[in-house]
């Protein structure tokens, strides 16, 4: 199932959901 | 009176049928609406007004309809009579219009255009006049500053079944996207639009141009973090400094945030919404779309 | 899933037509397919057994071509162009979306001048028109452009199809993810249970100190 795979190599690519110097002060 | 009332009324339909709009206007104008005479009612006096209005109305002149409009307000609350009441609104909008008021405008043609009455009195409502309407709400929306107010209002008209028929549907569609315009895109719109919706303001940009500078700009804060004056000129294509100059209008007005940096020659945008109500984000659409491939892996049987 | 689902009519539709051809009419499918612009995935098509039968023959070519759109880059079509044919302007364009993507996978901040690089863009401007224009209205990728830090930050990218040997890092992947996920409930777990143990410790504290103010009351007053 060719298309459920792209679906989950395209999923797994979403975390870290965001990498910024301005979400990681915040987050901290 | 009544006589001279008689003869003003024909000598307007003699200048209404020659064409001749401001004329027959003024002819009505001097009829005193005030008058006790018998015959001279609420239903007469908000007849002529409407009237009145809708003949300077057909040469553009806005002022003057505006004062007649204006008068007319006192007396449509009372009235009963639809085709008048309905004249009203369609004068209404169309003061608006020219007067550049571009979001009051299309929320009252808007309005115009959801009349579900194909008869009114003695008028037929066809639907190329409701389309006609239609049409106007989505050009004055189009044409109104970017900003929330004007962005609820897109959202409803993109969201109306009908706009999907119309001619200007593609650059609706873009617009209530955010997605930059282009200038064949832009030319296309603007081959649509009434001379005063492409008139000239004080900053030698014209109404068109300018709402097309602070949509392609407020665009462009959806799509950068932060950008520097030249190249957003560039993309604007407008100079530098006028794009500095329209970008901070807007900030100020708080159709837009973000901040400028004048030592770094850049704007840099914010969004609405939190860094961490952001992720928070993120993380619903991550949630989102797994459950959407355990959805699909469930339909194929897995 | 939008995408999958855009897409999904067109690789019926090619997947059909490449079943149903062979030999030249066969490599003019190819070529629709890899110009298609609403098409992203090639690995249904290359399953087609008409296709892998192109393997040895004349038209080869097509099926390195398709082999090339499926998993490979711009720069992979550079390095080996001898052993491919000559690309249309709505194949070049696709084939760098699709580095685009390729990118994507491995970093979510991508650099301009790694971008630039990788796609043969000489300006800031062109390359963030192509972004904008080409990846992000086309729906394939989401992100915000950074001019400060001349970089593409990348939050959402369609995916392609798989390489050989990629599908076990992407086990890896999720094995990872149950295991922090299970970590997680479980320091859950033991929180909820800290909170509850520290809510009776709070219970029975508040109830000596009710009980000795009681006492002192009786006291004073007998």
């Amino acid at each position: 199932e060719n298309s459920l795979l792209r679906e989950v190599s395209s999923l797994l690519r979403r975390l870290p959901a965001i990498e910024s110097g301005k979400f990681q002060d915040d987050f901290l | 009176e009544e006589q001279a009332l008689t003869i003003r009324e024909k000598l307007a339909d003699l200048y209404e049928s020659e064409e001749q709009w401001s004329k027959a206007a003024q002819m009505l104008s001097g009829i005193d609406l005030d008058s006790g005479m018998r015959g001279i009612d609420d239903t007469y006096r908000l007849s002529k007004c409407v009237q009145i209005a809708r003949l300077y109305l057909e040469d553009d002149d806005a002022i003057n309809a505006e004062a007649f409009i204006n008068k007319a307000s006192f007396l449509v609350s009372n009235s009963q009579n639809e085709v008048l009441n309905l004249q009203y609104k369609v004068c209404y909008a169309r003061i608006l219009d020219l007067k550049r008021k571009f979001l009051e405008a299309a929320i009252r043609y808007y309005d115009i255009s959801q009349i579900e009455k194909r008869q009114i009195g003695d008028e037929e409502i066809d639907e190329a006049a409701l389309e006609q309407a239609l049409s106007a709400a989505v050009t004055c929306t189009i044409l109104a500053g970017a900003g929330p107010q004007r962005s609820r209002v897109l959202a409803t008209l993109y969201k109306d079944e009908r706009c999907s028929k119309l001619k200007i549907y593609p650059i609706l569609q873009k617009v209530y996207l955010e997605r930059i315009l282009r200038r064949p895109e832009i030319d296309a719109f603007a081959e649509e639009l009434k001379p005063h919706q492409k008139a000239f303001l004080p900053d030698n940009f014209t109404v068109l141009d300018r709402a097309m500078i602070e949509h392609n700009l407020l665009s462009a804060s959806k799509l950068y973090t932060n950008i520097s004056f030249d190249e957003l000129g560039t993309l604007l294509g407008i100079p530098p400094h006028k794009a500095e100059k329209i970008a901070s209008k807007m900030i100020y007005e708080d159709r837009m945030r973000g901040s400028i940096d004048q030592v770094e020659a850049m704007i840099h945008f914010e969004d609405d919404t939190e860094e961490l109500q952001q992720w928070d984000q993120q993380i619903v659409g991550v949630c989102q779309s797994l459950n959407n491939i355990l959805d699909g892996m469930a339909k194929r049987g897995f | 899933m939008d995408i999958e689902q855009k897409q999904a009519d067109l690789i019926e539709h090619f997947v059909k037509q490449a079943s149903l051809n062979k030999g030249s009419s066969l490599a003019s499918i190819i070529i629709e397919a890899t110009s298609n612009p609403s098409l992203f995935a090639f690995s249904e098509i290359l399953a087609v057994p008409n296709v892998a039968e192109l393997q040895g023959t004349e038209h080869s070519l097509y099926l390195n071509l398709l082999r090339l759109f499926a998993h490979g880059t711009w720069s992979d079509y550079k390095s080996s162009a001898g052993s491919l044919p000559p690309l249309v302007a709505d194949q070049i364009l696709k084939l760098k979306q699709l580095t685009v993507l390729t990118l994507a996978e491995t970093s979510k901040v991508l650099p301009y001048d790694h971008l630039m690089q990788e796609l043969d863009v000489t300006n800031v401007r062109e390359l963030e028109d192509f972004l904008i224009n080409e990846c992000m209205y086309a729906g394939i990728v989401r992100g915000k452009l950074d001019q400060f830090r001349r970089c593409f930050q990348v939050l959402f990218a369609a995916g392609r199809d798989l390489r050989p040997g990629q599908l076990s890092s992407m086990i890896q992947t999720m094995t990872n993810w149950l295991a922090t996920s299970d970590n997680l409930l479980l320091t859950i777990q033991e929180k909820i249970k800290w909170a509850d143990a520290m809510s009776e410790v709070d219970k029975k504290h508040k109830k000596e100190v009710e009980d000795r103010v009681e006492e002192m009351k009786k006291t004073v007053v007998s």
